[in-house]
């Protein structure tokens, strides 16, 4: 997290915002509830109190204007700079301004008004642009969901620098961290590699490592697939149709690129997972073989993508079959004749022809750390 | 996402720099140059380009390159990436 240079903040814990206009683009009362949701946003974690006022001016102005306004930073049209605000302080001090160019909504489409205006109010309250890709404060727009919002942990501890904890906050350890690639308790949600490229899950986030590339970019899997969890199970691609599966819970998805194949998400069961099962650990495509193996638990099923049935003889021990793995996976790829079975910190390099784990690496040896 | 097989061409525009120099005035504080100073502009924007390729974690080549302009294009709060 960062501040405003000499720290600015507000003097005062009870500050008052002012509505001035609306966009057209939603109900008066849509837009008043994504502005008292954004303040309940920081209010939740400060002693800070917000109060509206319908007339005079308050400490937070807030409108929506296009190209030149009237503050000598103009809007760019459609996209691009979405809104901004003004650090605390006297006449335009705190002030929020968003681009009634932009198409504001309540949910995925265009811009999303509540999560923009907690961003900006972020501002107004003194906090500056964050590095961290996984903060509210991150200057880039990205769509993370319409409900059960969390302030990611940076941005808390951002402003409770400037103010201090409330002694109110409803989730008070909930807060997200964003995971760090080279953590040595780094473990995995899911892991698949899509079109040469590798797609590691954790937490609302993952990450694209590109075969040549030592860095891997963090993204968040709802900036990608706004119908898709915020959290995933297990994932694996399906090179015969450019397919990649995801799975949460007892459904699944299967994605062309940024689309939702049609028909999709489904029940696992229709895989012939029996009905008992509530969710998988984890799941990988042998292509040399066809066939896709689900892990859940202790034991394991393998898939014949090309009949779409379940084989027969399974469920199987994993211990039986992959000796050495331990007794449960988190995540699982397969790459040039070896399956790669992350269990907790290790992930363990096991051959498919002489059946046998090679090599034990750290998780994170998958981000060269 | 990766482009399934499709080659992407890697040169920029004379309107690809002036968007990438609107980006840099706007959220990294790049000051307009008299005109006639182009080598001093030219450092200034490599080193305004390295600010924010380090602050976004890009390569920090102060090279106008893929990944950066990719990012610069995507939609953003206004306000400036360093505080001034």
């Amino acid at each position: 997290y960062n501040f405003f240079p000499r720290k600015l903040k507000w003097p005062q814990n009870n500050l008052t915002y002012r509505i001035v206009n609306y966009t057209p683009d939603l109900k008066k009362s849509e837009v008043d509830r994504a502005f008292r949701k954004a303040f309940k946003v920081w209010s939740d974690v400060t002693p800070l109190n917000f109060t509206r006022i319908r007339s005079g001016t308050a400490d937070i102005m807030i409108s929506f204007g296009r190209r030149e306004h009237g503050d000598f930073y103009p809007f760019d049209g459609p996209s691009g700079l979405l809104a901004h605000a003004f650090p605390p302080g006297p006449n335009s001090g705190g002030d929020a301004h968003f681009d009634e160019d932009e198409l504001w909504s309540t949910d995925s489409n265009g811009y999303n008004l509540f999560l923009v205006a907690a961003h900006e109010f972020g501002h107004s309250l003194g906090l500056e642009h964050s590095r961290d890709p996984g903060a509210l404060m991150y200057p880039v727009y990205t769509y993370t969901g319409n409900t059960g919002f969390l302030l990611p942990d940076d941005d808390v501890q951002g402003i409770q620098v400037l103010y201090g904890k409330g002694d109110h906050d409803p989730h008070p350890d909930d807060h997200p961290k964003t995971p760090e690639k080279c953590s040595p308790n780094l473990t995995l949600d899911a892991i698949t590699e899509l079109r040469g490229e590798m797609m590691i899950f954790k937490d609302r986030f993952f990450w694209r490592l590109h075969p040549q590339m030592v860095d891997a970019d963090l993204v968040q899997i709802k900036s990608f697939w706004p119908e898709i969890p915020s959290k995933i199970d297990a994932a694996y691609e399906n090179s015969e149709n450019d397919h990649v599966l995801l799975f949460r819970g007892r459904k699944f998805w299967a994605l062309n690129g940024y689309d939702i194949v049609e028909g999709y998400p489904k029940k696992i069961y229709e895989l012939g997972l029996p009905r008992s099962v509530k969710a998988i650990d984890a799941a990988v495509h042998i292509s040399e073989t066809g066939k896709t193996l689900f892990f859940v638990g202790e034991k394991y099923w393998s898939y014949d993508e090309n009949s779409q049935v379940m084989e027969k003889d399974y469920p199987r021990f994993i211990e039986d079959d992959f000796p050495g793995i331990g007794h449960r996976v988190d995540a699982a790829y397969q790459k040039n004749g070896y399956i790669y079975f992350f269990n907790g910190a290790l992930q363990f390099e096991f051959s498919i022809w002489s059946e046998r784990i090679i090599r034990v690496l750290n998780t994170n040896s998958i981000f060269w750390c | 996402l990766p482009i399934s097989d499709e080659d992407d061409s890697d040169e920029f525009t004379k309107q690809d720099f002036e968007f990438a120099e609107r980006y840099l005035k706007t959220h990294y504080n790049l000051l307009s140059n008299p005109a006639g100073l182009l080598r001093k502009s030219a450092g200034t924007f490599a080193s305004k380009l390295r600010e924010m390729q380090a602050f976004f974690g890009l390569d920090v080549t102060g090279k106008l390159d893929e990944d950066t302009y990719e990012l610069m294009q995507q939609p953003r709060c206004g306000v400036p990436d360093v505080g001034e």
